[in-house]
């Protein structure tokens, strides 16, 4: 089992839709897969029409039910959900010492998954830091402009601070350009300056600006379900494959 | 003086860009303004130019130094400016009790300012509980997008409750359409939802796509000083008059 954590702290910058969309293409390529909302926003529950639940992850947090209670299946894939209920969540773990490992506890109960996908709300808090300590690596999905570039060394920063304090292993499998649109030469200019100035991979896939992707979440459906032969759908295809040849 | 706070916890939605652009295109009209920085990312005051400072936000809403010790000056406008550090004052003011009305005793130190306008995290943590106390009213910029539409109550129910359990005077002075590329024919559909179902004004100026507005960042400067003739400066300047008209 591997557990990817989606983060950026930057807002808007894909990490909802990564993690529907690099889930269901897994599916596609007959994997197990597992989604955590980890967003008070509740984004990823809403987009794959998880939306009436009495128990959700901000009630497994604080130990009232216990992750497989929370479970629901969507397309194949299991959903953990959130609401905004989880804000208050973070607020009680936040007060209390010591509550930054529960999310990689619960996990020692999630078996027979090949991935787990972990969203993160767009904030370097409390519940993203649950999300690192409970993932193996982290995918930083990136829209190509200058700033979400200057969000990425404070991301850096972050997991470097993790995996000292917390003497974890932890590694950045990659950047993703999102939204990207090849005509703008500003996306080109920030990608290079990634390549010259950061030891990270920049996957060879580049999920490419699709209004289909915009529009799916309004049919509780993710892309790869909604619209297979749009774009966004088979970059995220191609993103699965390249997540697979990574975890060979 | 009026205080507006630009808040919506959903990610990448133009809130630091309205910000600085509408501080900058109020400016343009003979009015003194306050930006204030209060997302730790410290995008407002990278896209302005403030990068080297030795005391910041952080400092002030500790306590450890006044407003006035941490304001500069850029295209005329006053930057009271932000870095990560804010990140470690979040978390020591919501260990706290009491501490959300910091920045609106901190802003009776704010004199001679026509306007200030606070730029917010993407959540509704402490930070932008401060910000909603401290302001008179609130603008909510919003892509046209299903996601930005599911955030809309939330926003709407913390304001209801700041309202009520704060006895505070706070409204909403509309939603600004950011981001519009009106060939989609989502964003029109979306524009429809909100006029159809809640009772909040849309601003009669929106602020099309455009690719000024991502480069002026890396210019240190506002997209009106960048390019004043551009679409998305054009628009920022209809939206600042239709501010003023609205604070006659
Ligand atoms: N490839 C794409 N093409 C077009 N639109 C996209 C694409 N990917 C995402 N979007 C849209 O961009 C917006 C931001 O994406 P998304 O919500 O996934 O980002 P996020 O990082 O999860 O945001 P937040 O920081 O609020 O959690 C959404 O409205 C989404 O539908
Ligand atoms: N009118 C516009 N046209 C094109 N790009 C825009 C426009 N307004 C903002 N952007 C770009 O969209 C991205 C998101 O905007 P911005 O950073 O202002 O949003 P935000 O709500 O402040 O994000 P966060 O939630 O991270 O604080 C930025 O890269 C910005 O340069
Ligand atoms: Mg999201
Ligand atoms: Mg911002």
């Amino acid at each position: 089992m591997i557990v990817y954590s989606i983060i950026n702290h930057k807002g808007g910058t894909g990490k909802t839709t990564t993690a529907i969309n690099l889930g269901a293409a897994l599916k596609r390529r007959a994997k197990d897969v597992l989604l955590i909302d980890l967003d008070p926003q509740g984004n990823l529950s809403y987009s794959l029409g998880v939306n009436e639940f009495s128990q959700s992850m901000a009630d497994a947090l604080l130990g009232e039910c216990s992750l497989g209670d929370v479970m629901e299946i969507r397309e194949g894939i299991t959903v953990a959900p959130s609401d905004n209920n989880l804000a208050d969540t973070e607020l009680s773990l936040a007060r209390s010492e010591g509550q930054e490992k529960v999310l990689s506890q619960m996990l020692t109960d999630a078996k027979g998954f090949d991935f787990v996908l972990i969203d993160c709300p767009p904030s370097l808090s409390t519940l993203t830091l649950n999300a690192l300590l409970a993932a193996d690596k982290v995918i930083i999905p990136m829209q190509m402009e200058v700033l979400s570039l200057q969000g990425l060394d404070q991301i850096v920063d972050t997991i470097n601070k993790v995996q000292t304090s917390y003497d974890k292993d932890l590694s950045i499998e990659g950047v993703l350009p999102v939204m990207v649109d090849k005509r703008r030469k500003l996306s080109i200019e920030v990608e290079d300056y990634i390549k010259e100035n950061y030891d990270l991979r920049i996957f060879k896939s580049h999920i490419r600006n699709n209004v289909k992707a915009s529009e799916a979440p309004s049919f509780g459906k993710s892309v790869i379900s909604y619209k297979p032969t749009s774009n966004s759908a088979v970059d995220y295809m191609h993103f699965a494959d390249e997540i697979l040849e990574l975890n060979v």
